[in-house]
């Protein structure tokens, strides 16, 4: 399950813009 | 140059492009009680950028379970209520026939975009968190 969230977690902050 | 915050409101997209607009947001959508409409629109972007390099395959299938499993699944979650039931017929059965598309998502993506531009972005510009931060 744990990994499952990671993965998801990680898919989210891939799509986030950089920090200008 | 424009303020950052003035930038927010000129629409949606202004405001998902800024870290801090986000984080804003985010706080604004956790007291109504739907942030899972912000994660869940930035995982069906981050799912359409997976590269499909070798050994990605599985990681897709099982991101696009998780993605299914945490937001739509639950017939009572608050992006499951604003996508058509077409929709979600529609991922279920790539899901089932393993049939993992970069744009799987985007109708469902879409769906919810509609909903926070013509319902909580609105709400998020008149806020007392978003006017105290202005």
């Amino acid at each position: 399950i744990d990994s499952e969230d990671d993965l998801l977690q990680e898919c989210i902050s891939s799509a986030m813009p950089k920090k200008k | 140059p424009t303020p950052p915050y003035l930038k927010w409101a000129e629409s949606l997209h202004s405001l998902l492009d800024d870290q801090d607009g986000i984080q804003l947001f985010r706080k604004f959508l956790k007291q109504e009680d739907c942030a899972d409409m912000l994660d869940f629109w930035f995982a069906c972007s981050g799912f359409r950028k997976l590269e499909a390099h070798e050994g990605n395959e599985e990681k897709k299938v099982k991101l696009a379970k998780a993605i299914y499993k945490k937001f739509i699944l639950d017939n009572n979650g608050i992006v499951s209520r604003q996508i058509k039931p077409a929709t979600k017929c529609f991922i279920k059965d790539c899901l089932m026939r393993r049939h993992i598309d970069p744009a799987m998502f985007d109708q469902a993506q879409a769906e919810i975009q509609t909903m926070m531009e013509e319902n909580t972005y609105p709400l998020f510009l008149k806020s007392d968190t978003y006017l105290e931060y202005a």
